[in-house]
């Protein structure tokens, strides 16, 4: 919270739009406020009414370096914008810096985020620590019409305004954290000697190397990307992980998302009643890839671009009793399946389970 | 994004601006102090110094924090 606990004594506040930026329409740049709004609105009692000539409690405005507040904006990037904690005045207010680049998509900087971000200082909150928070310092982007207020900053301006006067209480995703002994993987891949570890809009990134996990936004590396990626693996050889969510699958090199993706799984010879692939792993020496569904798996030539014969497969036949597969990936020799919370290291060499572990043991808890 | 590690690059400085408004009357460098706060708040190894890890983060887009004290 911001020092001394400002908050506005009403719950119905007004706010004035003062220019615009022309680097978006201007209905565009109402929409992304309007929204922004909502944001906050959607989960407290507060509602705001915007007004056209007179003074609101919300001053929204873009502004160029020194705009006589003593905190002047710095050019492109840096700091992206700043508002003021509730109050008489410039209390409430919102500046934006007019010279970043203002957009609605993921190129630039959304102005849907920052705004949102913004308006909850002009609420009384203060930054958070949670990186998954939107009240946390650093700009991170999410695609709008996915965006969902994290439960941190639900917590934080209820503490505040109380609870929203909706019948069903709404609730936010919570940033995973690394030891938890409950997190459980939606997937898993190797990239280049790291291990990525994938949940909902997060990736948690491991280097041998080092003991620390990072936390990460999928979007950081991959805006285009959706949330919740299902199955992942690494073909080594092309420099290339394949990402699969649902029927689709999209193949990433580098940063980059390859053109004509997302493409239909069934390109690999997966049979239509197949609705997403649970796991995936390649198998470098042999360059064969492994897909998990349900309790079965398929095994796809790389080399050739088809799936091999006899395939599907019964997992418990060639794996053992690893149940249904959540992650995979192949690291040393050795496979590795996600089930819960808990991990199987599979030796495919002697064709069983040659050791059980939790599921964060990566992650030098 | 992993890669082939590169040298670091010793050679980077911190741009300071406005140490000044600070009084130094002994003690710790109110500096020091203000980037161990950062350090701590964003799960830094707090050292106090702007190494390579706090530089990153400070260089990182972000909301700008208004010096509302100072403005009153």
């Amino acid at each position: 919270f911001t020092p001394g606990n400002p908050k506005w004594k009403r719950n119905n506040l007004t706010y004035r739009i003062l220019n615009y930026t022309p680097k978006m329409r201007r209905a565009d740049v109402d929409e992304a406020i309007r929204k922004a709004l909502n944001v906050w609105s959607n989960v407290t009692p507060l509602t705001f009414q915007r007004v056209e000539d007179k003074v609101a409690d919300i001053m929204i405005s873009f502004a160029y370096r020194d705009h006589r507040d003593n905190s002047p904006f710095d050019g492109p990037n840096g700091q992206l914008a700043h508002a003021f904690q509730p109050g008489e005045g410039i209390g409430g207010d919102v500046h934006m810096d007019e010279e970043e680049a203002w957009t609605k998509d993921g190129t630039g900087y959304n102005l849907f985020i920052v705004l949102a971000h913004e308006l909850g200082h002009s609420l009384g909150l203060s930054h958070s620590n949670d990186p998954g928070a939107l009240m946390y310092p650093t700009y991170s982007y999410t695609d709008p019409n996915e965006f969902r207020l994290p439960q941190d900053d639900i917590d934080g301006i209820q503490a505040i305004y109380g609870r929203s006067n909706t019948a069903v209480q709404p609730t936010g995703p919570v940033t995973p954290e690394a030891c938890d002994p409950n997190l459980t993987f939606d997937s898993i891949t190797t990239l280049r000697g790291e291990i990525f570890f994938f949940k909902g809009r997060y990736m948690l990134r491991k280097h041998p190397e080092r003991t620390e996990t990072e936390l990460n936004f999928i979007s950081l590396f991959w805006p285009r990307l959706p949330s919740g990626i299902q199955a992942a693996y690494e073909n080594v050889e092309t420099d290339e992980i394949t990402i699969f969510k649902e029927d689709k699958y999209w193949v990433i090199r580098g940063y980059d998302v390859l053109p004509g993706y997302p493409k239909p799984i069934y390109r690999f010879g997966l049979p239509k009643t197949v609705k997403r692939v649970n796991a995936a792993y390649n198998d470098e020496a042999t360059g064969k890839t492994f897909f998990f569904v349900a309790d079965r798996y398929w095994r796809y030539d790389e080399k050739k671009k088809s799936m091999d014969h006899g395939y599907p497969r019964k997992i418990v036949s060639d794996f053992g009793n690893i149940g249904r597969v959540d992650a995979a990936f192949q690291k040393d020799g050795y496979v590795y399946f996600f089930h819960g919370t808990t991990q199987f290291q599979f030796d495919p060499r002697a064709k069983r389970i040659v050791r059980k572990m939790k599921s964060t043991s990566w992650f030098s808890c | 994004f992993p890669a082939a590690p590169e040298a670091e690059d010793e050679g980077k400085t911190l741009q300071l601006v406005e140490v000044s408004i600070f009084s130094v009357s002994g003690g710790e460098n109110p500096l020091a102090a203000k980037l161990k706060e950062m350090q701590s708040f964003f799960g830094l190894e707090v050292t106090g110094k702007p190494d390579l890890d706090t530089l990153e983060m400070m260089q990182k887009p972000r909301c700008g924090v208004p010096d509302v004290q100072r403005y009153a």
